[in-house]
């Protein structure tokens, strides 16, 4: 099919049905309309250089080039789509795949990501991130929050205390994201909500990145004393972004209200049935 | 008798940075999956005496903790099961509950008895079946919903294809 996308009442994404990639989000009830590219990228980790002999390791971020590499330039993309669910299921590569996911009633996107076990059979460490494109003009600004605290305002290549050398572009430019993320244009916030702790940034205007997964080969010399190297064909991770797309002024009510769900979520208990009633006595 | 303190105590280990963020050595990482997994184990007795006290029943609860990767034993294998969810937010949330399947049909009824409407998807990573359902739970509070595999009924799955569905 030439249309590829998702919808509920509220929320519609629309997908590059040559590409199978993410390409655009609507909020339906607020009439608002992003361009969105999501992708999956992966910085090939530093082994040193001219610069600094420090390597990429389990303590320090250091990507050997300010661009990352895209894990596939296209997805092979396949449709559910009941009353109760409907979903684009991505396959990036053999490690790297995706569910892009719309329930009824729910007012975000939910990404369901599954990376790994990272291949390094090439003798390059890598760092896997899930990046979103949009065209809002956030003139250097993203918003994270640091370690269970207040949400606080970035900027890129800035510190608030000191007059920054900017020495590292991309790693000097990550912080903590615990449990979200967001950029906005003073009308249009897009906001992405973290099911754990994660590195994130904005390294360009209207972008948004957050490291998934990392699989390194060298000991960046801060104490670990071995590489972020699990034994074996090394890990699987899976987890979900949850993407708001809200005027600015209105999206802390969504994503704070959502971020509540995420964290106190519902337990599922199960159980075969008939057992026998229970007396306190 | 159950028992919260091991995994409050392994809870407060995983307090260290290195729990989380991949700057230990790889047995220390062990030790602390380690750890967290046998606290949970007598967590979850005390959960299922709490269960068992507040909804009346004694049950044979089970825990799967493979959910994520659609993998749990009794919903697997089972002709009927409880489904018991538990809201830890202070406001009522209707939650689509995900299960591992290996039937298509089932009958899915709410607390009141009423039949409430599922669907049984292919995932087409694992060609795998899961049952969806919504579920509606009080504020800090459960909801019991029973799932009865239905015999004979023409299978409800739906395929891959990106087709409209008539809804139940």
């Amino acid at each position: 099919s030439r249309v590829l996308d998702i919808q509920n009442e509220y929320i519609r994404a629309r997908f590059d049905p040559d590409t199978g990639f993410l390409v655009e989000l609507e909020n339906l009830e607020q009439n608002l309309l992003l361009p969105v590219r999501q992708a999956f990228y992966w910085y090939n980790a530093s082994v040193g250089n001219n610069l600094s002999t420090q390597v990429s390791g389990a303590y320090i971020f250091r990507p050997n080039r300010q661009e990352p590499l895209i894990v596939s330039h296209w997805a092979q993309t396949r449709v559910v789509k009941t009353p109760l669910v409907q979903e684009v299921h991505q396959n990036f590569s053999a490690w790297c795949s995706q569910v892009v996911r719309l329930y009824p009633g729910q007012r975000h996107l939910e990404l369901e990501w599954t990376v790994g076990p990272i291949p390094v059979g090439d003798g390059w460490g890598k760092e896997v991130i899930s990046r979103f494109d949009t065209v809002l003009e956030t003139k250097g600004l993203f918003y994270t929050d640091s370690n269970g605290r207040e949400i606080l305002e970035r900027r890129r290549d800035y510190r608030p205390t000191w007059k920054l050398n900017q020495t590292e572009p991309v790693a000097g430019n990550y912080y903590p994201v615990n449990s979200r993320i967001y950029i906005r244009d003073g009308h249009v916030q897009l906001t992405v909500l973290t099911d754990r702790s994660q590195g994130g940034s904005s390294l360009r205007d209207g972008s948004v990145e957050l490291m998934v997964h990392r699989r390194l080969l060298k000991d960046d010399g801060r104490g670990v004393g071995e590489p972020l190297l699990e034994e074996g064909s090394g890990l699987w991770v899976r987890g979900r972004h949850l993407v708001l797309l809200d005027k600015a002024q209105t999206a802390a009510t969504g994503h704070r209200l959502q971020a509540e769900k995420e964290v106190l979520a519902p337990q599922v208990v199960l159980a075969p049935g008939g057992g026998a009633p229970y007396h306190l006595g | 008798s159950g028992d919260s303190a091991p995994l409050n105590e392994a809870m407060a280990v995983l307090q260290h940075h290195d729990a989380v963020s991949g700057t230990s050595r790889q047995h220390v990482a062990n030790d602390y999956a380690r750890q967290l997994a046998a606290g949970w184990g007598p967590c979850e007795v005390l959960l299922s005496n709490s269960l068992a006290r507040l909804s009346g029943s004694k049950e044979d609860f089970t825990y799967c903790r493979d959910l994520n990767i659609s993998v749990c034993p009794l919903t697997q294998t089972a002709k009927s099961f409880q489904v018991t969810i538990y809201n830890p937010l202070g406001r009522k949330v209707d939650w689509m509950v995900r299960l591992p399947v290996s039937e298509r049909v089932f009958d899915v009824r709410d607390p009141n008895g009423t039949i409430v409407p599922s669907d049984v998807v292919i995932l087409p990573s694992s060609d795998g079946l899961e049952l969806l359902f919504s579920a509606s739970v009080p504020a800090l509070g459960f909801s019991i919903y029973s799932v009865t595999q239905v015999p004979g009924r023409r299978p409800h799955a739906h395929s891959r294809q990106p087709r409209s569905q008539k809804s139940w």
